[in-house]
């Protein structure tokens, strides 16, 4: 695919 | 009415677990149909590459082949040039937009670092908290991250814009009516008794069976999105048992399970096409040798083969249009969070800091 995958850049961070 | 909102909780372990499988059946079912994709649009290629089916369609020499037609046709009802002009059209803004989100998440957290910077410069060794810069590595390799793809997504729309300029003529010319599409296509000479000929009923035969081995992989790919099932249970078993979850092992014994018949499947589909295409392309070289060959007919070929190129070059930029405008909208939605996250922590830094000088200046 051409474009950058969504799931790739959503990063679950446990929140600090 | 009770319901339990924690029912869906799981022990970490497992969480982990799930989202590593997540990972691993996602790049099975992706490679999957990337390669169902792409045996799609190699048939597509060589097809137009061999003015097929039109070359045997076309028994008068100057009416359009039926396929042609149909292709016209199918162009013209998505919408033609316009539906790719008004998708190209937003997505410089959509990109846009993107940028701003990104940049002013980023300069908010270099904002208040500098001034960090200078109230440390100030207080030395009294400024005691941990500095911005050492703060916002996590937040800055985030951001980082988004502006490689913000310029990969960049690189994705000059792509497709080049792709738009070299092929928006042919496909200009698809979306005109049938007259016009007509007088646009070289005439050619009638091939000689085309419709007896064993070689054009062999490629009849061919291309038939060449569609139903598309239209397999279209099955095959809807079955494949649709499969569901339900790890948790699994690991939250296999904790309980063991005490920690081989992850791998599971995952790749559960996906074997309810994916292994599909890439078998899969494989025997791509294997019988590579045979169709070949015997497709040995029939293709007998039919050519019965035709007469001259330059009209060339021409008329040669015009053929483009506007069925033009057809899957249309549908190529559609494609890519909607996954752009996709990846756009979604990553705003990303964007945003990660803004929110950014001017979060600046705030609290800003009261940190502001309790910090008061305490200074009492002291």
């Amino acid at each position: 695919s051409l474009y950058p995958s969504l799931e790739d850049l959503k990063v679950d961070k446990v929140i600090q | 009415k009770f319901t339990d909102v924690f029912v869906k909780m799981v022990p970490l372990a497992v969480q982990q677990a799930l989202s590593a499988y997540g990972q691993r059946r996602a790049d099975l079912v992706n490679r999957l149909i990337a390669q169902m994709r792409e045996s799609t649009n190699l048939a597509n290629g060589v097809l137009a590459s061999l003015n097929l089916p039109a070359a045997i369609e076309d028994v008068s020499g100057d009416s359009i082949p039926q396929s042609i037609l149909d292709k016209s046709k199918a162009v013209i009802q998505q919408g033609g040039l316009q539906t790719i002009d008004q998708l190209m059209r937003d997505l410089p803004e959509l990109l846009q937009r993107n940028r701003e989100i990104l940049d002013e998440a980023l300069k908010v957290l270099d904002q208040e670092e500098v001034t960090d910077n200078e109230l440390k410069a100030k207080f030395k060794e009294r400024w005691k908290r941990t500095p911005s810069s050492e703060l916002y590595k996590p937040l800055r390799t985030e951001g980082g991250n988004f502006r490689t793809a913000l310029d990969r997504a960049t690189h994705a729309d000059k792509v497709v814009r080049e792709r738009y300029a070299t092929h928006s003529e042919v496909i200009a010319l698809l979306c005109k009516p049938e007259a016009e599409l007509n007088a646009a296509i070289p005439s050619g000479n009638p091939t000689k008794s085309l419709q007896g000929s064993e070689v054009v009923m062999l490629l009849k035969t061919l291309l038939a069976a060449l569609n139903e081995a598309k239209k397999e992989r279209e099955t095959f790919e809807n079955d494949i999105k649709s499969v569901q099932f339900d790890m948790s249970s699994k690991f939250l078993t296999a904790l309980a048992q063991d005490g920690a979850i081989n992850e791998e092992a599971i995952s790749v014994t559960e996906l074997d399970r309810y994916y292994g018949g599909y890439t078998e499947k899969v494989q025997q589909n791509l294997k019988k096409q590579e045979e169709l295409l070949a015997k497709i392309q040995a029939a293709h070289e007998e039919f050519s040798k019965s035709t007469q060959s001259n330059t009209d007919a060339n021409q008329r070929e040669e015009m053929l083969k483009k506007l069925a190129a033009g057809h899957d070059q249309f549908v190529e930029l559609v494609n890519n249009l909607k996954e752009g405008t996709k990846f756009y909208n979604g990553f705003t939605e990303i964007l945003l969070k990660f803004q929110t996250k950014c001017s979060d922590i600046v705030f609290a830094r800003k009261t940190e800091r502001d309790e910090l000088l008061k305490d200074l200046q009492q002291s």
